[in-house]
This record gives C-alpha cells, sequence and structure tokens, in this order.
C-alpha cells in the first residue's frame, strides 16, 4: 500500500522504527489462505531477499497457468490450491471457466491481501494518479505461503461466484500448520449466526495453530454498523476491524457562486469545467428513494450535472443500487455528473472512477438545491483532490463487523482495527477493476493482512512470543486517537466516539507493539479453562488437546480468562476477575493502575502497583467492579492502564448492569 | 449419494505423529460405518493429518450421525461456505 504504513508510523525512510529493527520480517513466513496469487505482479519480486527461511517445509505446486519453477520464487515460497471439498459439494461439474485450477489467483482479493501483508517495494504506483508513491506490504522482507481456498465458480444464469468451502479451508490449515507458517492471514468470515468453535473450521484450525505458536489473524467481517455482527470470535485469533486512514478521495464541487463544498467520491477523470446544474423533479415525489424515479429528459440533461437526493437508508446494497439506478438514468441521458445527496450517516458506495458520481449528505445537498433554486442558469465544476495528513480525522469504517460477541458475550471482538478503507495494493490482471496492476479495495479483508503483515514484524523481533502474548502488545497498545490527537469516530447510523466493541484496544500502533512492557499470555491451561467453561465435555476437551482433562465441578469463569480485556455482559452483584501479566520490558520496573471506571461502577485494582524484578517476571491481581446502580443498562466503557513511566498497558473495560433477565439490546 | 454432503469429521489434536499411520485410521474409522475400505476411500474428500486429526467425506445426514455417536470423533460438521470481507 501506498500511504497506509506511513499513517501506522512505519515509513520505510526512518531507519529507527521496528521496520528496520525486526530487518523487515526477514525471516518470517506468512501463510495466505485466500484466492491465490498472480505471481507475476511486481509486488512479489524477491530482490535482495536472502535463501528461502531453514524451517520452510512446504511446497509449490504447478497447475493452469502455473509453473512452481518459474513462479515461487524466494518471496512467494509456498503456493497450493484446495479444491476437493467444493467440488464433492457441488455434486456436478463446477464451471471454473472463470478460474485457474491453480494457485494463480483470478479474482484478485488474495493478490490484495497478500501484498498488503508482505508485498516487497515497488516504486511510482497509482491508481489512475490517485494515491501515487511507493507500495509495499507490512513485512516487505517476510515470505509467503500462498493456500488457495477461494473460487471463482460460473453458476447457472452466469452469475459469476466467490465460493469459499470449509473443508477446503481446513486442509489448507492442515497443510500450513506441517509447512512451518508464522503468521496466517484469513480474510475470510461467516455470517450470522455463528457456530461454536467446535463447529466452525476456522476456530478448530486456528486453535491447533495458535497451539503451535502460529499467530492466526482473521478478518471481523463486513456486516457493521449492526451491533453483534462480528464473526471469527475464538479468543485464540486475532480479530480486525477495519478503520479508515489521514488520506481521502474527495471531489470538490465548485457553484457558479464561487462556493466550494467537498462530496465522496473516487473520481480520477479529468475536471468538468463550469457545465449547467440542473434538479429534475420527481415524477412521484412521494416514491422512496427518488433515484428509481427519475425520468431524465435527455435534452434537458445532456452535457449537465445532476443533483438528486435519495430517501434511501440504512443499507448498503439498497443505497448502491439506488445510487447505480439513478447513475445509469444520468449516464443513458448523456449526462456529464451527478451529486447523490443522502443520509450522513450511511456509507459511501464507490462506483466507476471514470464518470463523476459524488456523495454528499443533506445538508450540502441542500445547499447546492438552493443555489439552483436562486439562479436562473446554475453552474457547477468538479474536481478530484487528494488530501492526506493531519485535517483528516480517522473512523471506523461504516462496513465494519461489531461487537459485542454473539457466541462469547464476555469475549471482546473485535481485538483490533487497522486500515481497510480505500487500500492500494496489487491485483490479478484478471481483475477487470485493476489498473498498472493495482487497484484500491476496502473491507476487512484489507485491515486483516495489515496486523498480519505487523505480527510478522513483531515475530522477526520476538521469535519466543506466544500469540496470546503478541495479541496482547497489539490491544494494549492501539491508538484511541487518531494522528490529531482526537479520539476515534465510528461511522454509522449515527456517527459516534469508537467504543471497544468497534475497534478493541483500537487502532493497531505497530511502534508500541513491539515495546508493550506487560503482557497478558494464554497458555495450554488457559484455552482448557476457556474450553471448560463453555461447558465442552472432558473427553472432547481431552481430544482437543491431547491431554486428560477433568473439568473442575465448580466451572471457571470466562472472564477469568487473561485476555487484554474485561468485558462483563451481565453484572449485578460485585464481582473478582484475576488476570496475570508478564513482564517483557526492563527487568527492574514497577507498574502503578489507573483505571477509567466505565459509568455506574466502582472498579478497584488489588494490588494497585506492581513491582518486578529479575526473578519476579510474572505477577497477578484482581479487578473487583461493582454497580452503583441498580437497573439494566446498556454498555459502558472504560479501561485499566498500568503504566512503568515508559509503559502504558490500557486493557478496555466494558460493562452492562443486568438486574431482570430480559433483552435490553 | 444424492442425499449425501460433505461433512467434516473432527477428532481433535493427534494421536500419533505418522500421518499415513493417520490417514489409514481415517479410512478404517469410515470404513466402520459405511461398509468397507473401497466406499470409505470413494467418499474421503481430505484426510487432516498434520496439524490436526478429522478428515472430510461425503456422507448421508444417518452417517454422519452414526460417527458422531463414536467416542473417538469430537464433532462431525456440515461442509459451509465462507465469504471473502
Amino acid at each position: 500500500t501506498t500511504r497506509s504504513w506511513d499513517f501506522l508510523g512505519l515509513p520505510s525512510q526512518s531507519p529507527s522504527n521496528i521496520l528496520h529493527k525486526s530487518s523487515m520480517g526477514d525471516g518470517v513466513i506468512i501463510g495466505v489462505i485466500d484466492s491465490g496469487i498472480w505471481p507475476e505482479s511486481k509486488s512479489f519480486n524477491h530482490n535482495g531477499l536472502g535463501p528461502v527461511p531453514s524451517h520452510w517445509k512446504g511446497i509449490c505446486e504447478s497447475g493452469d497457468r502455473s509453473n512452481a519453477t518459474i513462479h515461487c520464487n524466494r518471496k512467494i515460497i509456498g503456493a497450493r490450491r484446495f479444491i476437493d471439498g467444493l467440488r464433492k459439494e457441488h455434486g456436478k461439474p463446477l464451471n471454473l471457466s472463470a478460474e485457474f485450477l491453480s494457485s494463480r489467483d483470478a479474482h484478485g482479493h488474495g493478490t490484495h491481501t497478500a501484498s498488503t501483508a508482505a508485498g516487497s517495494f515497488v516504486t511510482n504506483v497509482s491508481y489512475k494518479g490517485l494515491g501515487h508513491g511507493t507500495i509495499k506490504g507490512g513485512a516487505p522482507n517476510a515470505r509467503l505461503a500462498i493456500y488457495k481456498v477461494c473460487w471463482n465458480v460460473l453458476e447457472d444464469g452466469n452469475a459469476l461466484v466467490l465460493r469459499c468451502s470449509s473443508a477446503d479451508v481446513l486442509k489448507a490449515f492442515d497443510e500450513a500448520l506441517h509447512d512451518g507458517v508464522d503468521v496466517l492471514s484469513l480474510s475470510i468470515g461467516s455470517s450470522i449466526p455463528l457456530e461454536q468453535e467446535v463447529h466452525d473450521d476456522i476456530a478448530i484450525g486456528s486453535f491447533h495453530a495458535v497451539a503451535r505458536g502460529i499467530t492466526v489473524v482473521c478478518a471481523a467481517g463486513n456486516h457493521g454498523p449492526l451491533a453483534e455482527t462480528v464473526s471469527n470470535t475464538a479468543p485464540w485469533i486475532i480479530t480486525v476491524a477495519a478503520s479508515t486512514m489521514d488520506r481521502s478521495f474527495p471531489t470538490s464541487i465548485t457553484l457558479g457562486n464561487n462556493k466550494t463544498f467537498l462530496g465522496q467520491a473516487m473520481f480520477t477523470g479529468p475536471e468538468i469545467g463550469f457545465a449547467s446544474l440542473i434538479y429534475p423533479e420527481l415524477d412521484d415525489p412521494t416514491a422512496d428513494g427518488g433515484c428509481q424515479s427519475l425520468s431524465l429528459d435527455k435534452t434537458m440533461v445532456a452535457g449537465k450535472v445532476v443533483l438528486y437526493f435519495t430517501r434511501v437508508s440504512g443499507s448498503t446494497a439498497a443505497i448502491g443500487t439506488a445510487i447505480t439506478n439513478a447513475l445509469a438514468a444520468v449516464i443513458e441521458a448523456g449526462g456529464v455528473g451527478l451529486i447523490v445527496a443522502k443520509n450522513p450517516s450511511d456509507f459511501s458506495v464507490p462506483f466507476n472512477e471514470d464518470f463523476p458520481c459524488i456523495q454528499v449528505d443533506y445538508e450540502i445537498g441542500t445547499q447546492i438545491l438552493f443555489y439552483i433554486r436562486s439562479t436562473r442558469f446554475p453552474l457547477v465544476k468538479l474536481r478530484p483532490k487528494t488530501f492526506i495528513g493531519k485535517p483528516l480525522s480517522v473512523k471506523v469504517a461504516y462496513f465494519s463487523s461489531r461487537g459485542p460477541n454473539s457466541i462469547t458475550p464476555a469475549i471482546l471482538k473485535p481485538d483490533i482495527a487497522a486500515p481497510g478503507v480505500n487500500i492500494l495494493a496489487a491485483t490479478s490482471l484478471r481483475d477487470p477493476l485493476w489498473e498498472g496492476g493495482y487497484r484500491m479495495e476496502s473491507g476487512t479483508s484489507m485491515s486483516t493482512p495489515h496486523v498480519a503483515g505487523i505480527v510478522a514484524l513483531l515475530k522477526a523481533m520476538h521469535p519466543n512470543w506466544s500469540p496470546a502474548a503478541i495479541k496482547s502488545a497489539l490491544v494494549t497498545t492501539a491508538w484511541r486517537n487518531g494522528p490529531s490527537g482526537l479520539p476515534i469516530f465510528a461511522e454509522g447510523s449515527s456517527q459516534k466516539l469508537a467504543n471497544p466493541f468497534d475497534f478493541g484496544g483500537g487502532i493497531v500502533n505497530p511502534s508500541e507493539a513491539a515495546d508493550p512492557g506487560l503482557v497478558y499470555d494464554v497458555g495450554k491451561a488457559g484455552y482448557i479453562q476457556y474450553l471448560c467453561a463453555m461447558d465442552y465435555n472432558n473427553s472432547d476437551i481431552t481430544r482437543v488437546v491431547k491431554q486428560n482433562t477433568t473439568c473442575p465441578i465448580k466451572k471457571p469463569s470466562i472472564l477469568d480468562m487473561n485476555l487484554p480485556s474485561i468485558t462483563i455482559p451481565n453484572l449485578n452483584n460485585p464481582i473478582t476477575i484475576e488476570r496475570s501479566v508478564t513482564n517483557v520490558g526492563a527487568p527492574e520496573s514497577i507498574y502503578r493502575a489507573t483505571i477509567e471506571t466505565p459509568f455506574g461502577t466502582i472498579v478497584s485494582v488489588n494490588p494497585s502497583a506492581l513491582v518486578f524484578n529479575s526473578t519476579v517476571r510474572k505477577l497477578d491481581f484482581t479487578i473487583t467492579i461493582s454497580a452503583i446502580h441498580r437497573m439494566n443498562t446498556g454498555y459502558y466503557f472504560g479501561s485499566l492502564c498500568w503504566a512503568d513511566g515508559v509503559h502504558l498497558v490500557r486493557i478496555p473495560l466494558s460493562v452492562r448492569t443486568v438486574f431482570a433477565p430480559y433483552d435490553e439490546n | 449419494a444424492a442425499n449425501s454432503r460433505v461433512h467434516i469429521v473432527y477428532l481433535g489434536e493427534r494421536q500419533h505423529d505418522n500421518p499415513k499411520l493417520l490417514t489409514d485410521s481415517h479410512h478404517d474409522l469410515l470404513a466402520t460405518i459405511v461398509g468397507s475400505k473401497e466406499l470409505a476411500s470413494e467418499l474421503m474428500v481430505y484426510s487432516y493429518r498434520h496439524g490436526f486429526s478429522g478428515f472430510a467425506a461425503k456422507l448421508t445426514e444417518s452417517q454422519a450421525q452414526k460417527l458422531s455417536e463414536l467416542p473417538s470423533v469430537v464433532r462431525v460438521i456440515p461442509n459451509s461456505l465462507h465469504k471473502l470481507q
């Protein structure tokens, strides 16, 4: 990507940041379970890379337009494909005419995610002139092992759908664990209802990966901003939400009266000089959305920019359809631009970059309408712009799935957020939207490999850290404020300050994560405790962990799992929760607790100071939380922070009081 | 066959490290339900044998149910489809 790593504090020019301290992830292998790879992309060149890491035991498979000898190198060290699950499930032969029966990526998604995680440096890249710069992945010297499990299938009626079968995903996990990957990145998710861990292939595969010290990073999903939509919720997974970053591509709208507004559009065409601006009255003014009701007179619209209001709201698909219809009508009638006024809390839907389709809120739309009403010959000029830097506020993306966790409300999900909007990265040359081999994409699919790349850097610096320690380092050091220092907002209806259900600990802060001071670690015993708390029976747990297990008669509390967060979904009586922290910083250090108390609660920590030395590396403490009010509430948020003068080790607190047993959601 | 679909039969952590023996044990387990080793081989989609133990096979509901009742089986999960995000 050309901007997100600078935004995250990892500019490649700075010799002192963790990019360089970690040798850019050299020696670390990132497994990407996705739609394959376009190996010829410049982002996968292996210039300057040393030999393949000695712990690699995987293979490169040849296949349709894929030659292991030619297409694998010191960057792409493994490439395999898994399709038997999909084939057998389908019964009749799959129509794969839009696919390569090999690890070669027809769709482009896998190439995008792989290059975001570990793409090599490529200079002078842009998308139709936007986002120009040097492109690279998070860990440019890490190696890639590609496991293709998602396939473009042509269905009856010529619909092209992307299918990823769980049996194939699980086989990819099985092989990756054998091959020696260090990190797994899965920009894959399921829809509600979610399944319990032992019914969920990604949770099963990742459990065994984490048991072998392999960190698994998964997408939170794109079902936001609705609550309880987050997927990949197992506590051993790092679940990633998506944020914007300090770059946007607005289009300026300058009216004939010299007033200028900014609208959302990824318009890359030439400036539209002053053209006539019209507001066509609707045939049916009561029609919902308006856009679909347009009946445009060609003589009236040709060569003009059209202003439009849509009352469709709430669903990205519905808004997208409304705007698509309006756009088609305007183009058909010979218009040269479209300004759509829509509810400000709704997602800005991306459209064809060659035609200006600019989305504004009702306030700006109304001002433009008043201008049209006030003059006989309204004019407008449209010009693309790129903004980078502090004035832009960073937000959790509209589409990013939100907590609480619908399977285990006491486990905070998502864990962390990373840039996932307008990410420029490599794609397949079969991707119709590629430009010079690169394209912009948005989704938690895009934020996930950002975190996978950062995990690769952390692995290179701290090879002995467990996956839980790495997750803790990411969560406890995350940014809750944007680069401006102001709190991060979450897009949605309506826009609000982001809370842990939007972004977990916050936006990932790689430099601080490399030196977190303390970590909340979890080992095998912690996961067994979780499985017991989740009511799995002794024989299942014994088989899953290959260790004779008898859960205690008094069921352990999920709240006591040593995670870097505390979420209490039903506080009524005072509760005391246990945690332990391991010092990974200077041996002689004293940490003191500060609490940002969730509204309506009293929180105390015992002890309130932790003294570490060369023999004491791990210390336990308890947190007691009680409710002040005795009524059902929604969630209130706070934090517990340990500080030693150098490090701030913050975990989010989320508390809901429940005194009457009915759903307050 | 018309009523069968792919299921994941999850057996937990590997009970031993030899992948070949593990795959043989998966075939044996499936054969006890479907009646023969030949049929088991035909129905088997994958043997999971490196990172954990289990297999994917094309099964009828009743075969899946019988497998899920075996003490060595943790869960039998119908195959599902995921989406890229």
